[in-house]
């Protein structure tokens, strides 16, 4: 597992 | 966008609503905590800069940080300009400083990249963790609370919850990705409600009144 900033999250 | 987080969301925003109409209806802020709300402004206004650096997501994503944004506010001006009268500082306790300090400190550390945006998110993130616990304080030195405040807090709750399945939804429909930062922060959020929520299900929701045993 990549660890990513998921953006489209409030 | 799957289910788990469309609901999540708008548990979300039906918290905010219980809260206006407890506020209106009843015409107080008696029970609740002006520094968990506080820090909900600080949360909202730190994660959702992205708005005004050309981040487009979707209409959606927009007015939903709009709209927390501008509710937080709102209530804020509710509690201590319309029905400041109803606001009783004397309860509310939690020292701001614990949270405010080690989040800032986590952020410094542990962020995506040290720039002053990411910075600020990973400090929203650890901030909205624990922004509930000056509530959760409050409710625990006063030992009761009126329905309409459990139905706002099990509302959040609930949000908080639902996170957890779409994270794992996320994990298995979107080859193996993971944000670690909103995952930890996530869980620890949730456990701070499983008190509560012990409390909610066996009284509250049995048509008894939210009290602690003393």
């Amino acid at each position: 597992a990549e660890p990513v900033r998921v953006k489209d999250e409030l | 966008m799957n289910l788990f987080r469309l609901v999540a969301d708008l548990s979300h925003l039906a918290s905010i609503f219980i809260l206006l109409h407890k506020i209106q209806t009843t015409r107080s802020c008696r029970g609740i905590s002006i520094k968990t709300q506080l820090l909900y402004v600080l949360v909202f206004v730190t994660r959702y800069l992205d708005l005004f650096t050309g981040d487009f997501v979707s209409i959606y994503n927009s007015v939903m940080k709009l709209f927390f944004i501008g509710s937080s506010c709102y209530i804020i001006y509710l509690m201590r300009i319309k029905y400041k009268p109803t606001n009783d500082p004397s309860i509310d306790t939690f020292r701001l400083e614990y949270i405010l300090g080690p989040t800032a400190v986590l952020a410094l550390i542990f962020n995506y990249k040290f720039t002053f945006l990411e910075v600020l998110w990973a400090f929203s993130i650890y901030l909205e963790a624990v922004a509930i616990l000056p509530q959760l304080f409050m409710l625990q030195r006063t030992g009761e609370a009126e329905t309409i405040t459990t139905h706002y807090l099990a509302a959040l709750g609930i949000y908080r919850g639902l996170y957890i399945p779409n994270w794992i939804y996320r994990y298995f429909t979107e080859g193996g990705a993971i944000d670690p930062i909103a995952v930890v922060a996530g869980i620890v959020q949730t456990a701070l409600y499983v008190d509560f929520f012990y409390v909610y299900f066996t009284k509250v929701l049995q048509g008894q009144k939210f009290e602690l045993p003393a």
